[in-house]
């Protein structure tokens, strides 16, 4: 069975798609079969990695709704033991036809408990919405994105009240492997305030490993590829390998 | 009747609540009678002017579903001419709510159309749900805060296409006041490759002003200020203004 790691944070903007297409990166490259989930219907990772959106059905959407076996579509990236399962912009629509069926809350579980990877990892859309819900009782740990800014800290309580709830009814086992701070900007005193009081407040629960803010990251992605195979020497793509040598050690200690 | 003005993008993090906050505050400086609608169940918007969240019917929830008159609970902020509908994390029930309501796409529309203000800015949250679609349905005008990264870019298309899809069936008469460019970086050249690719495609739809990538800004939210109010002199406060000249000229040509 696989270890599934769901990539998430209602805040937009906060670096999910980064870190899930980076981290599943370097995770890979360190020898893991590793599968990419992309749950967004902005499709944001499935284009990181420079693959073409999903067709209807033959998508995440079609794995979510309980229509399309998840190894029929998951596709072979050219990062070596890495897969990806496309997102499309039907995407948007699963929300409500969740809503009317049955075990709604664990459509997504039920598809992918079979899959055979060292680890999954789910990037997840902005929001609160039944995607998200379904990603969390569908995952076994949470790689919480934050972004070192003053909303993206706020947003944090609802974001651990929603967790607790799905804690507390669907999903008894789901653990938090850490928050990564990303978008540091060591310029920008905003956002040592920030980190420093992330990490005082939630402790061992935020990685050593701090994403700054680096250009080269974003170039990456209009370029289709991971910022580790698009420039191994930049500071963000060695900041996104170490985070993967902290995550596997964290995975190996729980 | 108020002009009622969308400030949406599903892409997250791109700067809508910055955007809306300090082009409503600029609004209102100029001497316009405002209202910024908070429909997002973030409350960023709230938090942006310092004031608290609603409780439960007692916000733009309340108004949403039809529960709350309009005008009892538009409250009054430090901003002169400057009301505030407060959001609530009850929000994120709205969508599944509105799902079997009659009438789901027009209850915003119905809900604020006696309302007498200048101008009406909605704050709307990432995604594509149900109250992104009531807030085009409610909305005359749409402004579209654009970050100048690839991934923002890639989902300019999906959102035309939405508006597109609402102007064909429930609201003919919704106008694109603009495009703004936001968080230009001038030190990072993907940044002007992004602004000059916008303006050859989109043309007169960008807004001739654009927002720089200013720390004041963020620094702002944290003090719970519209970055006019937290420091005028700053680059983010200057074009914010500049923008809101522009915005108000283009209402005069249109
Ligand atoms: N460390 C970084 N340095 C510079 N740019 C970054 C960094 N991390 C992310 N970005 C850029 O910031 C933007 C937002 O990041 P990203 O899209 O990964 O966030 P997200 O949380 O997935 O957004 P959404 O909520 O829309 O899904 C992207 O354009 C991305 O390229
Ligand atoms: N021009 C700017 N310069 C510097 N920081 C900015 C600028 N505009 C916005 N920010 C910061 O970037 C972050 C994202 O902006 P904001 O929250 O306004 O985006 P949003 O589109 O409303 O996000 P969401 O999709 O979550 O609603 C915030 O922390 C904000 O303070
Ligand atoms: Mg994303
Ligand atoms: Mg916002």
């Amino acid at each position: 069975k696989s270890t599934v790691v769901a990539v998430i944070n209602q805040k937009g903007g906060v670096g999910k798609t980064t870190t899930a297409v980076n981290l599943a990166t370097a995770v890979a490259a360190i020898g893991k079969k590793v599968l990419v989930l992309d749950l967004d219907p902005q499709g944001n990772a499935t284009t990181g990695f420079g693959m073409a959106k999903g067709r209807s059905l033959k998508s995440s959407y079609g794995v979510l709704i309980g229509m399309t076996d998840a190894n029929e579509v998951a596709e072979k990236t050219y990062v070596e033991g890495l897969y990806l399962i496309p997102s499309t912009i039907d995407l948007s629509a699963a929300e409500i036809e969740l809503f009317s069926m049955k075990d709604r809350d664990s459509k997504l579980k039920a598809a992918i408990k079979d899959l055979e990877y060292d680890y999954i990892f789910i990037d997840c859309p902005p929001g609160f919405g039944f995607i998200n819900i379904n990603a969390l009782n569908a995952s076994d740990k949470i790689v919480i994105p934050l972004q070192c800014e003053f909303y993206a800290l706020e947003g944090l309580a609802q974001l651990f009240n929603t967790i607790q709830s799905v804690r507390n009814t669907i999903n008894k086992n789901l653990i938090i492997s850490g928050i990564i701070l990303t978008m540091y900007d060591r310029r920008n005193s905003l956002s040592s305030i920030i980190a420093n009081d992330v990490r005082s407040h939630f402790k061992n629960l935020v990685f050593d490993t701090v994403i700054p803010r680096n250009v080269r990251i974003s170039e990456a992605s209009s370029h289709g590829k991971p910022v580790i195979l698009y420039d191994i020497r930049s500071t963000g793509a060695i900041s996104y390998i170490e985070l993967a040598r902290e995550f596997l050690a964290r995975e190996k200690e729980s």
